[in-house]
């Protein structure tokens, strides 16, 4: 029993979907060679075909995303509690006839928010944040122009994905959101979180990213924030999962990002269900050890 | 790692074996201006020696909380003790999950979690809970944050090192209380992950369905809607190496097994792949 005096039932399931990756200029009969995009192609292997061929280099055709999505409206949308979605929904910068523009990321993500917001909202409520399946979306390095390199906020591009994600991110944490663009949402009030953490200002590969060590690193103050909302979520006796796109490896985070994120992770294990990323394309999962973190931040320091 | 080798420090042993995948995440890098997997049996082998191995050589038998606890009890009475005992080994990990990708790099995918809400499925009610008061605390964070960055930023040189040297750095994270208990990563509880299920998009057998249907007459998107199904790939729970629960023990019971078993890791190639077939 919800306290709008409304009621729902838990199905103790949810979905994690990552890196959909579609691409507007794909075109069914091109050349894998040339990304999809044109050319004739050399053989059967070279052909992109409507749902797109694994391996082949190109991204995600729009019938792949469209059908995908639709087959999880009508095979899972009413299983499932909550939709962990971590992000990188625009092709890929590789085609120099087609370079990417801001404009183009932004008007892609509009859109695939905007189908999130169609499949799981309440289609009864006129409230626009009235969710049936409640989704939480984080950013992917792709999502953000130029390709990998995102600053602190306010910016425009923190303002534009507020606006994108205005009805997943909840209105008390709009505002820290255009800084910091991480944020939770309660999936079961007062019972369980899911944390959308910004790990660009983690990753190693974001030029603005050095280290965490300083207070004027992004990475610096999303730690400050993460540490904040994980007390207060432990004073409230509340449980949490992690979610981010980048996944926390010792390749991907830089300098000492890595070793204090496996901290926190592992310092609120009485809280932390676990952790959820994408970006690596690959099924798999990576024991954290804290013992060595620690080590290694009191080496460092 | 940047600032840590300028100081001459060194990394511990087990992210110093991490350079095993060095060569294997230049590529990935390399890969993000396109979506052609490269090098990536050399990431998931590099994986499984910097992390798998090396659970496997500190592991005795098995890391399941559960195991442990029997064996400890049949020795030792004390119960409190032998938790001390465990606790220290297997929560010093924390899991991350990484998933398996929309766009084809291999085959398209996405995972169900199926999660433990015993107790919340009829009597839950949120209507008579206090307030929640998250705009407050949101409005003090931006206050304390602040705070906690003007605190030195008006330092410079000597000065600025030497307060930095006196002062917390908030970005550490304090202990976590020994009173605290464990989490539903850890121990059986609401909240705990106990299974999941790993759908996957078998693109050839779609294109294979799509084509005989249009062959047979039907109209491009009669045929796409007959080809186009997401199917279980496999589940948590599946043989040859199936999870009784998805703790944090029995990931690092996992990962000793598929150190130690050739088949297994076969196995859990083939999944990490989407059912690909990929090989480098």
């Amino acid at each position: 029993r919800l306290a709008d005096g409304k009621t729902k039932s838990l199905k103790g399931r949810f979905l994690h979907i990552t890196d959909i990756h579609p691409d507007p200029f794909y075109k069914s009969g091109t050349s894998a060679e040339e990304v999809c995009h044109r050319g004739k192609p050399k053989d059967a292997s070279d052909t992109a075909t409507r749902f797109g061929v694994a391996m082949n280099g190109c991204d995600s055709s729009m019938d792949l995303m469209n059908y995908t999505l639709d087959w999880v409206e009508k095979n899972l949308r009413d299983k499932i509690d909550f939709v962990v979605w971590t992000g990188d929904n625009i092709r890929h910068d590789n085609d120099r006839r087609f370079p990417r523009t801001e404009s183009q990321i932004f008007d892609l993500n509009a859109k695939v928010a905007s189908k999130f917001e169609d499949m799981f909202r309440n289609k009864d409520s006129i409230n626009p944040r009235d969710f049936d399946v409640t989704v939480i979306p984080s950013l992917g390095n792709n999502d953000v122009f130029p390709h990998n390199l995102f600053s602190l906020g306010p910016t425009l591009q923190t303002r534009e994905l507020n606006s994108m994600w205005s009805n997943f991110i909840p209105q008390e944490q709009q505002r820290s959101f255009d800084r910091g663009t991480s944020y939770f949402v309660e999936v079961i009030p007062g019972k369980l979180a899911v944390l959308s953490i910004e790990t660009l200002y983690l990753y190693k590969a974001n030029p603005l990213v050095d280290t965490c060590d300083s207070k004027k690193e992004p990475g610096y103050q999303l730690l400050l924030w993460l540490g904040y909302v994980l007390e207060e979520l432990r004073s409230r006796n509340m449980k949490v999962w992690l979610s981010g796109h980048v996944p926390p490896l010792p390749k991907n985070y830089d300098g000492n990002c890595f070793h204090k994120f496996t901290l926190w992770t592992n310092e609120y294990r009485d809280i932390i269900i676990g952790g959820l990323y994408g970006h690596m394309n690959i099924d798999h999962f990576i024991p954290l050890d804290a013992k060595k973190s620690w080590k290694a931040v009191e080496k460092s320091s | 790692g940047k600032s840590i080798r300028a100081n001459g420090e060194e990394f511990d042993d087990e992210y110093e074996s991490d350079d095993v995948l060095d060569g294997a995440v230049e590529a990935s890098d390399a890969r993000t201006m396109g979506a052609k997997p490269v090098n990536k049996v050399a990431y998931i082998d590099g994986v499984r020696e910097a992390y798998y191995e090396k659970i496997a050589s500190k592991a005795g038998s098995s890391f399941s909380i559960e195991r442990k606890k029997k064996n400890h009890n049949k020795k030792h009475k004390n119960r409190d003790k032998s938790k001390k005992q465990y606790k220290g080994k297997v929560d010093r990990y924390s899991i991350v999950n990484v998933a398996g990708s929309v766009i084809p790099t291999f085959n398209p995918s996405f995972r169900v979690w199926e999660y433990n809400i015993s107790g919340l499925e009829s009597d839950y009610s949120v209507s008579g809970m206090p307030a929640q008061g998250w705009q407050k605390f949101f409005d003090n964070l931006e206050v304390q944050i602040l705070r906690d960055l003007e605190d030195e930023s008006s330092l410079s040189g000597l000065a600025n090192t030497l307060s930095r040297n006196r002062k917390v750095d908030k970005t550490i994270p304090p202990r976590m209380p020994a009173d605290l208990p464990l989490g539903p990563a850890y121990v059986p509880q609401l909240f705990t992950p106990t299974r999941f299920v790993q759908y996957y998009a078998d693109l050839e057998a779609i294109e294979r369905k799509y084509q005989k249907e249009v062959k047979k007459g039907a109209s491009e998107e009669d045929a796409a809607a007959k080809a186009f199904a997401y199917k279980v790939e496999y589940t948590s729970d599946d043989a040859p190496y199936p999870m009784k629960s998805l703790l944090t023990g029995d990931y690092l019971d996992l990962a000793v097994q598929l150190a130690n078993n050739e088949t297994f890791w076969s196995k859990f190639k083939e999944r990490a792949f989407l059912s690909t077939g990929y090989d480098d």
